[in-house]
């Protein structure tokens, strides 16, 4: 048998405890149904343990989804942590599946676990990426679209970690426009 | 009281014993 060292057992705890959530696109079921718990951690290694072991973002098929959510938020508009709130967009082109989105996706991973967002942690929900063939999203999710400041914060931090260039904005909106939506996207109630 | 991590100190742990 091996001998371990206890500081081989040492696990780094998280400020919070993450859900990590998967959805396929089956047409045959409801929406709610498409939509499994992975499994939550709160941990440093249990993180790495889950990330290690599931497929790259860039390599599931067009129609799913991950998304990380603290626990006991659902994924979704309807989720009473997330209804008043929306979330920042980041689009991809198609050329950026190969070369950015497994960054983007890490990072913004590194951001919520990390609590890259200080002070305005409470008011991080989740994020979810979203594999389409129309283009690929990537979404940071907050709980109040109301909280301008705080919104605008956390949107600059965002494009900051995942080293968007200036000149390129991304806007945030509120969950309650994207889901009255008559076109095929809501309005940007900010953009940084 | 807050338990931040920044990304490197984050990324050294992605091969850790515990996380493999």
């Amino acid at each position: 048998q091996q001998i371990v060292s206890p500081d081989m057992l040492i696990k780094h705890p998280l400020q919070n405890r993450w859900a990590m959530w998967f959805f396929k696109n089956d047409k045959s079921k409801e929406w709610t149904a498409n939509l499994k718990l992975i499994t939550a951690f709160d941990t440093v290694e249990d993180f790495w343990g889950l990330y290690n072991h599931i497929q790259k973002a860039s390599r599931l098929p067009s129609g799913c989804d991950y998304s990380l959510f603290k626990d006991g938020i659902q994924p979704m508009w309807e989720d009473a942590s997330n209804k008043n709130g929306g979330r920042w967009l980041v689009n991809l082109n198609k050329n950026q599946r190969q070369t950015e989105l497994d960054n983007f996706w890490l990072e913004t991973l590194l951001c919520l676990i990390g609590e890259a967002f200080d002070d305005l942690t409470d008011d991080i929900c989740g994020a979810t990426i979203n594999i389409r063939n129309k283009g690929d999203k990537l979404g940071l999710w907050t709980r109040d679209a109301r909280r301008g400041d705080a919104t605008l914060q956390i949107g600059k931090k965002l494009k900051e970690r995942l080293k968007i260039p200036q000149k390129i904005g991304i806007g945030f909106q509120a969950h309650s426009d994207t889901a009255t939506k008559a076109g095929s996207t809501a309005r940007d109630r900010y953009r940084v | 009281g807050k338990k931040h991590y920044d990304r490197e100190f984050l990324l050294q742990f992605q091969n850790d014993y515990n996380a493999i």
